[in-house]
């Protein structure tokens, strides 16, 4: 319904395509682990990113984890929140509904992620996070003040053209979804592993999740 | 299952979740 994946699936029930991060949260009762927040990072990224090419869809903050939904293939998409659910019509400008820059939609990303990580944690408790992981976040959640700008719509343009420079200052500024991408990548021994690894972790949130749904449902 | 073990710190004041706190 929402042009962003296939038809939307319901809570866990066993025949599903999609759980939410939120459900798995609840179902686990306990936080996503380092390794499958660097996935859906990426996963998510990815999907957003195919999404903006093909200008299918508003950007939209992330509002919550019931937002981020992870598929069966192990792909990870956005779904509208409550308040933007029903997609505005294709001639519909600015003012038919609110649109917000690339780097806002990763500051979100990067909030809903570290809360997926500090998932149960008390207020004043604070999950170690590995340095690099860390760093991500810091970058995502901070993007817009890393230098005032909002430069939106120049990564096909750039494709290609980064060499070690480019590689070394990424870290300074996140500004586009391939940016986030491009440093999940590099947390791989191997970088071009990246696409099949990490849908590979995010098939396996899925199938462990509806793996453990079965099994309490059984028990209940 | 897949589900790693982490450590828990006191909450710092300039820690990365008072960061993220005060972004929402």
């Amino acid at each position: 319904a929402s042009g962003e994946g296939p038809p939307e699936a319901g809570a866990a029930g066993g025949t599903e395509d999609a759980l939410s991060l939120e459900e798995i949260l609840r179902l686990y009762n306990q936080p996503i682990n380092e390794e499958q927040a660097w996935a859906v990072c990426y996963q998510c990224c990815g999907s957003l990113r195919a999404a903006a090419a093909r200008r299918r869809q508003p950007r939209r903050r992330v509002r919550s984890a019931e937002q981020i939904r992870i598929w069966r293939d192990g792909a990870v998409t956005l779904a509208p929140a409550a308040g933007d659910e029903g997609e505005p019509p294709p001639t519909a400008g600015k003012l038919g509904y609110s649109q917000c820059t690339e780097t806002e939609v990763i500051e979100s990303l990067g909030i809903i992620i570290y809360k997926a990580l500090d998932y149960g944690l008390k207020e004043n408790e604070e999950r170690e996070l590995s340095p690099p992981l860390e760093q991500l976040i810091d970058h995502m959640a901070n993007t817009i003040e890393a230098d005032g700008s909002n430069d939106e719509g120049y990564e096909a343009a750039d494709e290609g053209l980064e060499d070690e420079e480019d590689e070394k200052r990424k870290i300074s500024a996140i500004r586009s979804y391939r940016d986030v991408m491009k440093l999940c990548a590099a947390h791989l021994p191997t970088e071009s592993e990246a696409p099949n690894h990490y849908q590979a972790v995010c098939r396996a949130l899925f199938a462990e999740t509806m793996e453990l749904h079965t099994f309490l449902t059984k028990i209940k | 299952k897949g589900k790693s073990l982490y450590k828990i710190k006191p909450r710092h004041d300039s820690g990365i979740k008072a960061k993220i706190s005060m972004k929402t």
